[in-house]
């Protein structure tokens, strides 16, 4: 695949986005589908927080570019061309990462990995808005992994056993 | 800064447009 180009550096208006469009640079190789719509997701959340300040606008437009690249690039793909298929790609892809860290958890295997999965987990699920309203369980999952990530994050960091 | 608001709208405007043309949203 093509390298995107790169975008300008993050206006601090969109911070909160930063977690998203880290996870869509880590899945560019490994699920292209996951990391378009991580920018997707970005790209309509930035519109709303500020799309009228010439460092945010310039920022969305070249996110735009990035958009507009990856359609052409996986224009074959279904889940890229039906959004329907995408977001059961990404509720999938979510649901898998959540699955494994919550075994992780279950078997008292603590580790870095798995408070990623956690947290990437609720980051895809932030994800799963673009294509409306989040159901009860997946608003119940994120809610969960996020927790779950920052306490074992915090229990590792004070060389505490989670529970 | 009645032009520059314009401008800054149409941007706005271009931006919405292209975003629904991504998702076949027109």
């Amino acid at each position: 695949m093509a390298a995107l180009a790169p975008l300008p550096p993050l206006p601090p208006q969109f911070k909160s986005l930063q977690h998203h469009l880290r996870t869509a640079q880590e899945h560019d190789k490994r699920d292209p589908v996951v990391a378009y719509y991580c920018r997707l997701y970005a790209m309509q959340t930035g519109m709303k927080i500020d799309s009228k300040t010439p460092e945010c606008r310039k920022f969305l437009s070249k996110l735009m570019d990035q958009l507009e690249a990856l359609k052409k690039q996986l224009g074959d793909n279904e889940a890229i061309t039906q959004e329907i298929v995408g977001c059961a790609h990404v509720e999938n892809y979510a649901l898998k990462m959540f699955l494994y860290a919550d075994n992780e958890d279950r078997a008292g295997r603590f580790h870095k990995n798995m408070i990623k999965s956690f947290y990437t987990a609720s980051l895809l699920i932030d994800v799963l808005t673009v294509f409306g309203e989040l159901t009860d369980e997946n608003m119940k999952h994120r809610k969960y992994a996020r927790w779950k990530a920052t306490y074992i994050h915090n229990c590792l960091k004070n060389g505490e056993t989670p529970q | 800064t009645g032009s520059v608001a314009t401008v800054a709208s149409a941007e706005q405007d271009e931006l919405s447009q292209r975003l629904a043309r991504l998702r076949d949203q027109v």
